[in-house]
Order: C-alpha cells, then structure tokens, then sequence
C-alpha cells in the first residue's frame, strides 16, 4: 500500500540524511503509480501530485523525521479537500415538490438509485413517486413498477415520449401533493448528441437536482463523461454507485477535480438500504489502498 | 498517430499516456513501453510513425479473438453468461442468439436471472423480438432449477446452442460466487455431455483496473472460456482486457457495439488495437 511505498522509498534514498526535493520527486513517483492504478485520471493524477509536491515543499515534510508519513498526510488532506471536505444530504425544496433528474451511462446503476431515494423519503414519511422515462430499455418501465411495489414508493409512467412523460410526471406530482419526484432516465452514450439533446429538454423542467451516477469501477474515460454531462446538461451531484464491490473507485476523484460537483451519495448493494451520505475520508482512504 | 514526429522523452510519454488513458493500467504499459524502446533500439527505428506502427501490433500479438469458434460451432453449446452488475449481458445473450439464429442454429434461452426486477421480463422481451423461445420460473426462483428446466428443454428440442443469461454479481460475495458455482455444476451434470459448456464473461469497456480482478474471481470460480467487450461504441477503449489476455489467456470472442440485437462484432485484434492507441 502506499505509505509503505513512500516508507520504503525514503528509506532507500535518504537514509538518516536530509529530505532533498529529488526524494520527493520519487516519492511523487510512487503517488502516481498508486493513482493510476487506483483508477485516477492520468491528467488528474498530474495535477494533483504537482499540488501535493508544493505543499510537501513546505517545512512540514521536508524537516520532517517521518517524511513518508507527511506525505500520506498531505495527500489525504488534498483528496478530502477535493473530494468535498464535509457530507450532505440532497437539499429539499420549500415549495414541493422536490424534483430530481437521474442520468448517467448504460448500466451504471440509475434505476436502482432512483427507487432507493424513493424509498429513503418515503421511510421519511415524504410522499414521493418516481417517473420512469426510459422508454428505450427493454421492460424498464416494469423494472421500476416491481421495485415500486416491492418498496413502496409511486412509478408514474406513460407512452409517449421520455420528455412529455416527464412533464406529465411532475404535473401528476404536483396536483397529488409529493413532496419528492424523481426521474429515471435511459442509460446514454455522452457522445449520442441526440440523447444528450433529450436530456437538455428535460432540464428545461427545472429539476432541483441533476444527479450524474457513476459505476464506482470506471476507469479513465471518468473524466470525459461527467465533463460532457455538465457541459450539455448541467450536474448538481454525483452518486457512486457498486461501492460493495472492490474497485478502488479514482474516478470519484476524476470527477470531483474536473466538475466541481459533490459527490453526494454512495450506493453499496442492491437493497433499498445501501445508499449512503458520501464521506470524503472514507473515499480517500479506499483510493489510497 | 503521433503528435510529435521524431523518437524522443516526451513522444515515449505519449505513448504511455495513450497506453494509460485507454485503461491499459501501469503494469502492461511498462512492459509495452520497454518492449518498445528495446525494439527501437535493436531495429534501429528513428521514425514516430513506424513506432506508431510497432505500438499497434506490441498491442495486437497480446490480445486473441475466438469469434470463429463459437460463429462455427459444429457440436451442441450451453453458454453460461456471467459477469458483474450492468455490464451488458442480459442484452448480449439476445445479440449471441441474433448470430447463431440467423446462421440456421436452434437457439433456446433460460432466465437464469431470477432475482433482479423485471430481468426476466427484459429477456423475455428479446425472446420475442428474435422469435426464440425463453425457458422461465418465477421471479425469486432457484436459478439452478432454472437452468435444469432449461437443459431438459434443449434437450427434448433437440437445440443447438442453449444460452444461460444470470444475474449481475460483485464478485465480493462469496455467496453469489457460490451460487454461479452451483449452476455451473448443475448444467455440466444435467447436459451429462448433450453439449459443450462454455462461460462467457461479460466485461463493460468502461470499467478500469477492477475488470482484471473481475476477470481473475470469476475464473476461479467458473473457469472462463471467453470475454465479451461491451459498450465499446462509447469513448472507453476497454485496454483492460490486454492485462486480463497477457496474464490470464482469455480470448475475447465479440464486442458490443449498441443496444441493439444486431450490435455485436466478432473481436478483431489488429482492429481493436488500431482503437486503442487511436
Ligand atoms: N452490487 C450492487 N449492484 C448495484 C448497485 N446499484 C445498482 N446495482 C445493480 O446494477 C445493475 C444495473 O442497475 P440499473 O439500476 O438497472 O442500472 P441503470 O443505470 O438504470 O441501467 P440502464 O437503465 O440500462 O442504463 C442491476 O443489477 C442493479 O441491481 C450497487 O450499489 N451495488
Ligand atoms: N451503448 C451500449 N449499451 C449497451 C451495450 N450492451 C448493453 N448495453 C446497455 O447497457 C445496459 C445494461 O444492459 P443489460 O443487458 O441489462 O446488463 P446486465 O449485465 O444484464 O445487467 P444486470 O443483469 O442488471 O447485471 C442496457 O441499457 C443496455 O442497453 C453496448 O454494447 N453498447
Ligand atoms: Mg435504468
Ligand atoms: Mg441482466
């Protein structure tokens, strides 16, 4: 694991003498690999070790008796800074109902997502229905109608476009008093310029929260996907999700450092109870190995 | 190609940028690299665009296709698809049945997955769509029953080529590994030599450095035969698979192109190398 990288490193090249800045560029080195291989984005990964060999510059490493583990502490400090330094629930809307919109990649985990904030509002006594407008996948709409019934939470649902089902959804939502709506989406390719478009239309719905769910195995196209999303349809959140798995998960990194937007929730299995609040040292720690 | 023209520092890190961008991971583009600036070295190369060249077949001679075998199947075959979750396999066990159906095989399937919401309704639907008939239970049912009914069926039917779709799991679960362990052994029993079995492992082009881990635990459990890339009509190159053919021989037999039921394309290596460095 890296602090015994970086321990190992120092050992070998300074022995009991001083820390001079070519030890740090090795250890900067071993930082990398452990990014890179932690799924970090390559171009992340270099600004993030060039930040890290400025602040490691500092007294705090470079008079250090235990550089290595200084180290470890400035890049934990930078990885919970970048990744969202405190963590906190999707704000609610004063005047319901509280809309959010759920995108993402093919598979990713978006429906799931969906029915399990659904049934989080709903244990908080909040009536809250979830709109399925993904009218492309095979039996979607079914998919949410059984975790509806076996969550207890509302599906609307329509035939017409995913768009006007949306608009029906919330006009459903509002005339029947919800305090919470959500809208599956279908999965999309972030270069489908026509999806992507769908999926402006839909913003133009004025959703309280855009929430972008990543697969927490996502390797380096992390980066491009959530740039596109944001740029095309607006982010307000990220929610990772397959967390139960053991993917070390860079590209929670990739995405705070290019976007900017929290990380707001984390999903780990299958059941209605495996979402939880984002905690950016939790995260920090699984990258780091 | 190259940015730069001539061999120098910054054009071999290029080439690991390339390497590493594409999910090839640190491990297999050190050892490209170096096999690289050995052959520069040895052959004498001083153009970029002939190392350009020597990159796309480094990549090429590690990767393997095995599309033919299973295009040109001569026995019966039981494909177990597996994989973690939402990569794709509940869609390319209907594209696997579009190839062998519309190359005159009888195809049957079985709704191994009987644990997700409306995963058997969604195979069911491609059932329909490809005009194959889809053996079921109900939703929560032994898998393994499943697959007993299943093979039974093929059997009565005289079908060539039966394809076991399951449910997404995590390899992190012993439990899940367990159970996909059990099926494997109830098929091989039940099929007492009626067809080959065959485990097709679904792999989602997205996914980074866990797709070796993936491959790895799904192996020891099931043993693989082959790999599916999927979603490869995205922006990821999906070079995780160097790593898991280098270190594990796994042949990749097709990618997915789409989410349609024609959207499969026998793996090509040269084709798929010639992508990754882009
Ligand atoms: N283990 C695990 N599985 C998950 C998690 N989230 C979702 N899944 C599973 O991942 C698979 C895909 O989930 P879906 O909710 O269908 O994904 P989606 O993004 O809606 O897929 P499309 O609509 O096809 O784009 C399903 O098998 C889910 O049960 C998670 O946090 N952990
Ligand atoms: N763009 C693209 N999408 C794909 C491809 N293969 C599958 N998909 C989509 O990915 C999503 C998940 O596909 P499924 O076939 O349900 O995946 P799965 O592995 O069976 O999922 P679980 O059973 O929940 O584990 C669906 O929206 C598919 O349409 C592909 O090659 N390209
Ligand atoms: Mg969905
Ligand atoms: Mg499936």
């Amino acid at each position: 694991i890296l602090s015994d990288r970086l321990q190992q490193t120092f050992k070998r090249l300074k022995g009991h003498g001083k820390v001079t800045e070519a030890h740090l560029d090795e250890a900067m080195k071993e930082l990398r690999l452990a990014l890179l291989e932690a799924d970090v984005n390559f171009k992340v990964v270099k600004q993030f070790t060039s930040k890290v060999k400025e602040r490691a510059l500092g007294a705090e490493v470079m008079k250090s008796l235990t550089p290595a583990q200084q180290i470890i502490k400035v890049v934990r400090e930078e990885l919970e800074a970048l990744m969202g330094g405190q963590a906190a629930p999707l704000s609610l809307s004063p005047s319901p109902p509280t809309v959010m919109m759920v995108v993402g990649l093919q598979g990713a985990g978006k429906t799931t997502t969906c029915a399990k904030l659904a049934a989080h509002y709903k244990k908080q006594g909040k009536r809250t229905s979830v709109i399925a407008a993904d009218m492309q996948r095979p039996a979607a709409v079914e998919q949410l109608k059984q975790l509806g019934s076996d969550w207890d939470f509302e599906v609307y649902s329509g035939s017409e476009d995913p768009v006007t089902i949306a608009k029906n959804g919330l006009e459903h939502a509002k005339s029947h008093g919800h305090a919470v709506v959500i809208i599956d989406t279908a999965g999309r390719l972030h270069i489908d310029d026509e999806l992507m478009s769908e999926l402006e239309n839909m913003r133009a719905l004025k959703p309280h929260h855009v929430l972008l769910v990543v697969d927490a195995m996502t390797g380096q196209e992390s980066v491009n996907l959530a740039v596109a999303f944001d740029e095309r349809v607006g982010l307000d959140g990220v929610i990772l999700t397959k967390m139960d798995g053991d993917a070390r998960g860079g590209a929670a990194l990739s995405i705070a450092q290019v976007t900017g937007k929290p990380i707001r929730y984390v999903s780990a299995g299958e059941k209605p109870d495996s979402l939880d609040i984002f905690h950016p040292d939790r995260m920090a720690q699984r990258i780091l190995g | 190609t190259f940015r730069r023209s001539e061999i120098d520092e910054d054009l071999w890190e290029e080439v690991e940028e390339a390497l590493i961008g594409a999910d090839v991971g640190v491990e297999s583009t050190m050892d490209i690299t170096a096999h690289l600036r050995k052959a520069v070295k040895t052959e004498g190369i001083k153009d970029a665009s002939d190392l350009w060249d020597l990159l796309g077949q480094e990549v090429s001679r590690r990767i393997s296709g095995s599309a033919t075998e299973i295009l040109n199947q001569e026995g019966k075959v039981f494909y177990l698809v597996v994989g973690v979750n939402g990569t794709g396999k509940t869609t390319s066990v209907a594209k696997i049945a579009r190839k062998l159906s519309l190359s005159g095989n009888k195809v049957l399937l079985a709704a191994g997955d009987t644990y997700r919401a409306a995963a058997i309704e969604q195979l069911k639907i491609w059932g329909e769509r490809l005009g194959v008939d889809v053996i079921a239970h109900q939703r929560d049912a032994n898998p393994s029953a499943v697959l007993f009914d299943a093979i039974a069926a093929a059997k009565a039917r005289e079908v060539d080529t039966l394809i076991a779709d399951t449910s997404g799991r995590l390899h992190t679960y012993e439990n899940l590994m367990g159970e996909l362990e059990k099926m494997r052994r109830v098929a091989e029993r039940e099929l007492d030599g009626y067809a080959d079995l065959k485990v097709l492992l679904v792999i989602d082009a997205t996914t980074g450095q866990n797709g070796l881990i993936q491959a790895k635990q799904f192996a020891a459990a099931v043993e693989v035969d082959a790999i599916i890339l999927t979603k490869l009509d995205g922006t990821a190159k999906g070079g995780i698979v160097i790593s898991i053919c280098d270190q594990m021989d796994i042949p990749i037999a097709f990618t997915g192109v789409g989410e349609g039921m024609d959207d499969l394309e026998p793996f090509d290596p040269a084709l798929f190398a010639e992508a990754l460095i882009g």
